[in-house]
């Protein structure tokens, strides 16, 4: 039943936008 | 020795923001090192976090979800419901890319009971969002609409045209 690419997917994407430019800082 | 785990956090911040995360990988490491080395939690909570981050563009999903794991146990331990949503919503979205959509709803319903709890209307959006794609990548349709629904009103309460 996995019928749609995970990459496709628009919530994925958009946490993948936020995602590369978020660092836990020291 | 504890200046110099913190500078290898800052390291690999630094890689990780140019795009050179094999680097980024190496630096995160040794400070994960040198904070297991000081029984230093939440520092070892956020290089497993920062080390689940690169592997994601590195594309080891499954690496990075080990790595998220481990943040959210860390998490749990150190009694952070905010950085345990975070990482429920990360593993919701890295077993996604696994395209292994039962666990994605476990994780990301996870992160929904969170949000909620915190009265985090953007995080329960987002819950509401990613749910929402996961039954539909499964066929469940009615579920799908349910969490489009909510999704809608949540948008609309805070006002996120997008």
């Amino acid at each position: 039943a996995k019928r749609m690419h995970a990459i496709q997917v628009d919530s994925v994407q958009r946490w993948m936008e936020d995602l590369r430019h978020m660092t836990e800082v020291e | 020795r504890a200046a110099q785990g913190r500078t290898y956090g800052n390291l690999g911040n630094t890689q990780y923001l140019l795009g050179n995360f094999q680097n980024a990988v190496l630096a995160h490491e040794q400070r994960l090192l040198i904070a297991k080395e000081f029984g230093d939690r939440a520092a070892e909570r956020r290089a497993y976090c920062n080390l689940g981050n690169a592997y994601i563009f590195l594309g080891q999903f499954e690496v990075a979800a080990e790595h998220y794991k481990r943040t959210l146990q860390l998490a749990r331990q150190l009694r952070d419901r905010a950085v345990e949503a975070q990482a429920c919503y990360s593993l919701g979205n890295t077993y996604t890319l696994l395209q292994d959509y039962e666990r994605a709803i476990d994780y990301h319903l996870k992160h929904l009971v969170i949000a909620q709890d915190l009265r985090d209307r953007i995080g329960e959006g987002r819950a509401c969002w990613s749910l929402g794609n996961a039954h539909t990548a499964l066929g469940n349709h009615e579920q799908a609409l349910h969490f489009a629904e909510k999704h809608l009103e949540i948008s609309k309460e805070i006002g996120d045209r997008n």
